[in-house]
């Protein structure tokens, strides 16, 4: 709904919607954002056969002093706002990063011919979370 | 060099210390490891060894690696279509045991040709496979000798092969071909129709050489074809200068690394958070040989009762 929200056309009372928008979902908070690079860009695809794009995604964005149930963050998170905030501003804010990954498979030459199919563990960002 | 003898990373991902940017002292580190950890480090996978060498920059200036045939990456291609989706996501369907599949070419044959000795056209081929590559987490389910046919051959009748292995001990006399000095009997009948790949599961002939940890399989391979049902009378002659390309060896593996994705980890964990989207019509790929055979819809009709 929130994607549906923000792409939707402009119509008179565009301005009033946007305006409530920024306060139902503030502007910059932590998500996930698409990045996508092809292993040829990284001189890799001399051995990476497949896939010939890999898009890792990446988390990005503030943390909202109050993190609720929206990030699945724990408890802890919250304390650690309060500590930034009420006794020691060195201790860093929470920061936005990856809470959740999905798998890549890839086909690779290895150095002596033979050709190995290998699934990883966590390749690619699919939500983040603050903590 | 003394500019970063002093910087050490540590390595978060593979908990190794690497020091960046220099060869010298890298080989230097890894010759100061434990054997178990250096043999494990330079197995790594390669992707994962250029993300864990930070400060390597010319990883173009490697050595150059050996090129696989083109019916093998043909071959690796179409599997890697049939287990992973368009963005490179392992399809989730439960039979896909495997994690890892590895495919080695022979590093050296020799070849027989006893063409008068038996009916038939008789290859026999000494190959020797390296299998070095295979880690000690990669664990054997299963393995196949895989023949590709010429398609050029006209295949109109089946064509029964037999073929027989067994396994060579390395004697010093010959380098190359060495004499059967142990052999395990073992044979199998398969029919060729209109494949061009065969694949001839050897898994219980090789699960004992590669569990004792054998890394040189050292095996003679005689098929022996006949064109038609064995049975009748077979023409002999026209189909038999059918070339047969030595066969590569497929190994479908287990990888229990932390690196390697555990598929029953995350069935689990979808299991617990449903909100998970499930894919459906994912093609199934039996591990264990019998890819194309079934009937995906017999598969999902029984699933979906």
């Amino acid at each position: 709904r929130a994607e549906n929200l923000k792409e939707a056309p402009a119509t008179p009372s565009h301005n009033l919607s946007k305006y409530f928008n920024q306060f139902l979902f503030p502007q910059n908070e932590c998500e996930l954002h698409n990045f996508r690079l092809s292993f040829s860009q990284l001189k890799w695809d001399k051995w990476i056969i497949a896939p010939h794009r890999y898009s890792p995604q990446y988390c990005k964005g503030d943390c909202p002093r109050v993190v609720g149930h929206r990030y699945g963050s724990p408890v802890h998170t919250m304390v650690q706002n309060i500590i930034y905030e009420k006794l020691d501003s060195s201790v860093p804010k929470p920061s936005c990063v990856p809470a959740e990954y999905s798998p890549l498979s890839v086909l690779t030459i290895e150095p002596d011919g033979s050709i190995v199919y290998k699934e990883y563990e966590d390749m690619i960002a699919t939500k983040c979370t603050c903590r | 060099s003394p500019r970063s003898r002093g910087r050490v990373v540590s390595d978060k991902t593979s908990g190794l210390s690497v020091a960046p940017e220099d060869n010298a002292s890298e080989l230097h580190l890894l010759s100061q490891l434990p054997k178990g950890m250096r043999r494990g480090y330079a197995l790594l996978p390669p992707l994962l060894k250029v993300l864990s060498d930070r400060g390597h920059q010319n990883w173009e200036s490697e050595a150059p690696r050996l090129q696989p045939g083109s019916r093998a990456l043909r071959y690796m291609k179409r599997l890697y279509k049939m287990s992973a989706t368009k963005e490179g996501i392992p399809k989730a369907n439960k039979s896909h045991l495997y994690n890892t599949v590895r495919l080695f070419t022979p590093c050296s044959e020799c070849k027989h040709h006893h063409r008068d000795l038996m009916k038939g056209d008789v290859h026999l081929v000494d190959l020797l496979f390296n299998l070095d590559r295979v880690t000690a987490l990669e664990h054997l389910l299963k393995s196949v000798l895989l023949y590709s046919f010429d398609t050029s051959v006209p295949i109109s009748s089946s064509i029964t092969c037999m073929c027989h292995l067994s396994v060579k001990e390395h004697d010093s006399s010959s380098q190359v071909c060495p004499s059967l000095s142990h052999s395990i009997p073992f044979s199998l009948q398969f029919e060729v129709r209109k494949r061009k790949w065969v694949e001839i599961d050897v898994t219980s002939f090789l699960q004992p050489l590669i569990a004792t940890n054998r890394r040189n399989i050292h095996m003679a391979v005689n098929v022996t074809c006949l064109m038609g049902d064995p049975q009748q009378n077979t023409k002999l002659e026209n189909a038999i200068n059918m070339a047969l390309v030595p066969p590569s060896l497929l190994l479908y593996l287990n990888d229990t690394s932390e690196q390697a994705y555990h598929r029953w980890n995350s069935l689990r964990h979808r299991r617990k958070n449903p909100v998970w989207p499930r894919q459906r019509n994912s093609p199934l790929v039996d591990p264990t040989g019998g890819k194309g055979k079934e009937n995906s819809q017999g598969k999902r009709a029984s699933r979906q009762r």
